[in-house]
């Protein structure tokens, strides 16, 4: 554990707090897209089944268990408790798209052929691409709230702090996983454009975020 | 083997 690796799981959580309480504050998931949330509790689900199998430490047992209940309590809050809001036709993007070519390659490119390591290579291909609804449904509306942007921010911040925590790990350790970093390297590429956006607009801005 | 396996990031 070093500090790039525990800000970044604390990036990420405060990232996950605040579009539940977003959320659960305003009663609205409105600018939300549902798609991007299960695809994140996919992620979660089949990355964390090794919560059965294999005892890490107290930290990583209670992080995976609070990400999973807040990864399904914010899906339950977007498709049941207020689904009115929920802007079902600006959240069009195929998801199939994206989980046809992820399950594709996780049985292809993978560490071992065993049904753990193909499900955890699969969230990791599937994390780097499922934020991809959120941000096609924010092109499309044009528009994000500044909370929604904070979110945003908070989970690329995750993602650029897990780079920084391998690079520290190749140095130190001399640790290298291909397969997260590659992934994690898409990853946060997808968020670059978002944070020029962010810092031009929201910091400077009125409060939302609009795109050209 | 083992160490390969074991995921400790999240």
């Amino acid at each position: 554990m070093n500090i790039f690796r525990l800000s970044g799981d604390v990036c990420h959580l405060i990232a996950i707090i605040i579009l539940f309480l977003k959320i659960w504050r305003s009663k609205s998931c409105a600018g939300i897209s549902g798609k991007s949330q299960v695809l994140f509790a996919l992620v979660f689900t089949t990355r964390y089944l090794d919560l059965f199998t294999s005892y890490i430490s107290a930290y990583n047992t209670v992080m995976k268990v609070v990400y999973l209940l807040l990864a399904y309590s914010t899906v339950g809050l977007i498709f049941f408790r207020f689904r009115n809001s929920y802007d079902s036709e600006s959240d069009s993007f195929r998801v199939e798209f994206l989980l046809v070519p992820v399950a594709g390659l996780s049985f292809l490119e993978n560490y071992a052929f065993t049904p753990l390591e193909i499900l955890w290579t699969f969230s990791i291909y599937l994390e780097s691409v499922a934020i991809l609804p959120q941000l096609f449904m924010i092109t499309k509306t044009g528009e994000a709230e500044s909370i929604t942007a904070h979110y945003l921010l908070f989970l690329g911040l995750y993602r650029a702090l897990y780079l920084a925590n391998w690079l520290w790990r190749f140095h130190t350790e001399g640790f290298y996983d291909q397969i997260a970093v590659v992934s994690g390297v898409v990853q946060t590429i997808f968020y670059c454009d978002f944070f020029y956006l962010y810092f031009t607009r929201v910091l400077r801005g009125s409060g939302k975020m609009s795109l050209p | 083997d083992e160490d390969v396996l074991q995921k400790d990031e999240l």
